[in-house]
Parts: C-alpha cells; structure tokens; sequence
C-alpha cells in the first residue's frame, strides 16, 4: 500500500465533491491516526480546520470523521479532543462571537450533539462537559 | 523539543 499522510486522507474523506459520505475514507483516516506517533495531536488540528469550512457538505463530513474517529479510536485522541485547544476550536463554530453566525444550522446543531453524546459517553473527559455547561450557560445550547 | 506525551493545554474560550 502506498503511504498517505494524514492530511492527504482528510482531504480525501472531506472532499466536497464526494457524493456520499466516503467511508472507506473516513476509515482509512482513523486507522492512521492510530497508527502514528503525533498522530492524534495532527488529527484534531486537520479536523479543526475543516469543520471551520464554509462549505457545509464539508464540514458535515469532517464531523463525521470526528464522530467516527471518537467511537473508533482510544484514549490517545479522546485526550486530544477533551482539551480546550480542540474544544475551543468548536466553541469558536457555534459562538456568534467569532464564525456561529455564518455557519449554518446544520453544522453547528451537529457539533452540539456530538458534545453532548461525549458528555454522557466520556464523562472522565471533564473539560468536554465543561465546555458544554459553558455553552449552556450563554444561551448558545438551548432546551 | 518533541514531547510525545503533550500535556499542555489552552484556557477555555469565553463566548
């Protein structure tokens, strides 16, 4: 097989032209994460970047690499992911303060529900929690 | 220096 780097898989499982989710892709992506030793560290950065994508068709499909990479990874990435550097990166979507107001609904009502998912799933991952009751106290999550 | 086990962190964001 061919070595691909990480940031040439996300672009692949993102790419806007993809038609349906590519799961192969999205797969591919979280298998070598795993495999390389900086690898969750890079992996949160890329996603962060694409979730911050104007086009919604990819950034819906970067948070479906993160929901996925979240169910098949370990605790390496979900450390990554529970700490405010990438936390911050997604607060940043949903807040009007900085992009929530010209992200469409879609992605922001996702990133809310894969947070929400963690609290209850990873509930050692306290700054994820954390983070939530932040966006709950400021209106930001409603119900 | 390349740490592997990076522990740092930023504070949380106020929105």
């Amino acid at each position: 097989m061919e070595p691909e780097t990480l940031e040439a898989r996300i672009n692949k499982a993102t790419n806007p032209l993809n038609k349906d989710l590519d799961w192969d892709g999205i797969n591919a992506f979280c298998e070598q994460l795993n495999k390389e030793l900086e690898g969750p560290p890079l992996a949160t950065r890329l996603l962060a970047h694409k979730i911050q994508s104007p086009q919604e068709w990819e950034a819906i499909q970067a948070l479906t690499v993160l929901e996925s990479c979240m169910k098949s990874c370990g605790k390496r990435f979900h450390d990554e992911v529970g700490k405010f550097r990438f936390l911050n990166e997604l607060i940043k979507v949903v807040s009007p303060k900085y992009l929530g107001s010209r992200t469409p609904e879609k992605v922001k009502s996702k990133i809310l529900e894969l947070m929400y998912s963690w609290t209850l799933g990873l509930p050692h991952e306290v700054k994820i929690s954390e983070a939530y009751q932040m966006l709950k106290k400021q209106g930001i999550v409603k119900c | 220096t390349v740490s592997f086990h990076d522990d740092s962190d930023e504070d949380l964001l106020n929105v």
